[in-house]
């Protein structure tokens, strides 16, 4: 570790984890059919078991996160190299009697990065930075408020969000981090990089994305950053694996948006790996095509 | 109310408006979706099938397609292939895999079905004896970021300049602005930093292509099945650390995956192999849902 000068074993092996969910009104007991958080269930199906019910609409009980983490903890911590954590770490806005207020979410996400720091940090009190296992978070389109709307930065938000991860993102990327919420982590340095990518800049549902075209878009600015690091990655001959919350597919993305992700994808092949992703709770793959993307946004500009 | 703004404005020039109104509702829909993504599944299934029928389907084509002297096939491989060919040109594999890149959609920690998450296991071997990497020739970032920095600050600074003198000239050159709007979008094409040059041909395909330092070589499946678990939590007296376990639902190189490394041109393969065979199509689909035995209604 180039900062620390300390000898790190490699693995091989990272851990890719996702949509955490964690609400804190969760009620063992109640019912499915109040999402979980009040009410006599009417039947036997309708109770909101501990750990949380597949397909029931419920977010997760918190300690369906707690016990996760603590498995991870037991099972794969000192096995793997780096944690790759897509988004998404809040309760669904979904009950009209506790509405989900942008203190709720800061505050939650301020949890869930606690948790992530007590699990794989060194303990070391001198440098809270300092990790057995990096961790690299990124933006989900519910850790925003209002859901899904996020503005081109510096904005009270993406500073929001440098203090909330101070501990992942390096801090020479600061000022970057507070324009785009997104950030480089080098995993083996001088070698692996993961980039977290804020993929709300592109997301058809972020009311304030609507193209990717002029320079005011919040898409734009992603993309010359995109562009930039992924220039800088090839320079020192680095390879990186792509990470955010929201899948760069043409159902997500903005027409032009995805275009351009899809091209800069494309030919910049000779160093990315992959693309991990989260928001849709299917675990799938979608092959995306850099030369059809290249003929469509050639084709509409 | 867009809609129904254009409608009173009557269209002037429909295609334009067409588009605009496409996308509004596409976005709108989009945002519409995105909330109830936290409400009870539905229309996964459906979701899988334009998945199947759109993507893996136009894999499954291409690779068809692939020319015959690149595979080996058997006779009626051949033979179907020949006829094949008559009707479209044959498509080299190596050139077909390079156009694509996989975007890989995770399982989630909400029980909107199992609990799931992955480990994935990639190449090290090369960097165990690599004794390449001295510290001392570790670059920085300091200088790249800030530089970087200043680039996106001047890019903001010149779409407002370049606002102004657009709003100028037109003001006093009405004639003029149709030819200065489409001088200015050629040269909008010409300098948009976020369209990528292609990859010159200095350059070697990376770990996503070819087997080397860093490509993913396999992946193992973890889920939490909550249903066994609630069993177990009222069956026993057991502490919930006791009961509550992730265990392995499946991994890459086990059928019908069957990836022996996870390169982009192993991904197409899996594909096309999902796309023609059914039970394997069905194993994938109960996957994608963590075991959860989804069902749309």
């Amino acid at each position: 570790d180039v900062r620390t000068g300390k000898e790190r074993i490699l693995h091989g092996r990272f851990l890719h984890i996702t949509d955490i969910h964690p609400d804190p009104y969760y009620v063992e007991g109640s019912s499915i059919d109040a999402v979980c958080h009040t009410g006599k269930p009417s039947k036997k199906k309708d109770i909101a078991p501990k750990f949380g019910k597949a397909m029931s609409g419920c977010d997760s009980p918190v300690v369906l996160m707690e016990e996760t983490l603590r498995w991870v903890k037991e099972n794969l911590r000192d096995k793997i190299d780096f944690v790759i954590w897509t988004g998404d770490n809040v309760r669904h806005d979904n009950d009209r009697k506790d509405p989900r207020t942008e203190a709720q979410i800061f505050d939650m996400n301020n949890i869930v990065a606690d948790k992530m720091t007590e699990l794989f940090s060194a303990g070391n009190e001198e440098d809270p930075r300092d990790f057995d296992v990096s961790v690299i978070p990124s933006l989900g389109n519910n850790d925003v408020f209002p859901h899904n709307m996020f503005a081109l930065g510096p904005t009270l938000q993406t500073r929001e969000y440098y203090r909330i991860w101070k501990n992942f993102i390096p801090q020479q990327q600061q000022r970057t981090f507070d324009r785009s919420a997104s950030y480089l982590a080098e995993v083996i340095p001088g070698k692996l990089a993961v980039l977290s990518i804020n993929t709300l800049y592109m997301f058809k549902a972020n009311p304030l994305v609507d193209n990717c075209n002029s320079r005011k878009e919040p898409g734009y600015q992603l993309l010359l950053w995109f562009g930039s690091v992924l220039e800088e990655l090839r320079s020192r001959g680095m390879k990186v694996w792509l990470s955010g919350h929201v899948p760069p597919i043409a159902k997500n993305f903005d027409q032009s948006c995805y275009d351009k992700f899809t091209l800069w994808t494309h030919e910049y092949r000779d160093i990315i790996i992959g693309g991990l992703y989260g928001h849709m709770n299917i675990d799938h793959f979608i092959p995306t095509d850099g030369k059809k993307a290249r003929k469509s946004l050639f084709k509409n500009l | 109310e867009q809609y129904s703004r254009v409608q009173e404005e009557g269209a002037t020039d429909n295609g334009n408006d067409e588009n605009d109104l496409n996308r509004i509702s596409d976005h709108a829909m989009a945002a519409s979706e995105a909330h109830i993504m936290g409400a009870k599944p539905s229309n996964k299934e459906a979701y899988m099938g334009t998945v199947r029928d759109t993507h893996y389907r136009k894999v499954w084509n291409k690779l068809e397609r692939v020319d015959v002297e690149d595979v080996e096939g058997d006779e009626m491989k051949k033979d179907k292939r020949k006829k094949d060919r008559k009707k479209k040109k044959p498509i080299n594999k190596e050139e077909l895999i390079e156009r694509y890149s996989i975007v890989n959609i995770g399982g989630s920690v909400i029980p909107t079905f199992n609990p799931a998450f992955r480990i994935w296991e990639y190449n090290i071997s090369a960097i165990a004896n690599d004794s390449g990497f001295v510290a001392e020739e570790y670059k920085p970032w300091d200088e790249f970021f800030e530089s970087l920095d200043k680039v996106m600050e001047d890019s903001l600074l010149e779409d407002s300049l370049s606002e102004n003198e657009m709003s100028s000239s037109n003001n006093h050159l009405e004639i003029n602005s149709r030819k200065a709007e489409k001088r200015k979008n050629k040269k909008n094409k010409k300098d948009d930093k976020t369209i990528p040059i292609e990859m010159p041909d200095k350059y070697k395909l990376g770990p996503a292509y070819v087997p080397q330092l860093f490509t993913p070589t396999r992946f193992v499946q973890f889920y939490a099945d909550l249903e066994k678990i609630d069993q177990a939590l009222h069956n026993s007296l057991a502490e919930s650390k006791d009961v509550f376990k992730y265990e392995v639902e499946y991994t890459s190189d086990e059928k019908p995956y069957s990836m022996d490394s996870l390169t982009v041109g192993n991904y197409l393969d899996l594909a096309g192999r999902l796309y023609e065979d059914k039970d394997a199509w069905e194993q994938y689909v109960e996957w994608s849902f963590a075991s959860s035995g989804y069902k749309d209604d």
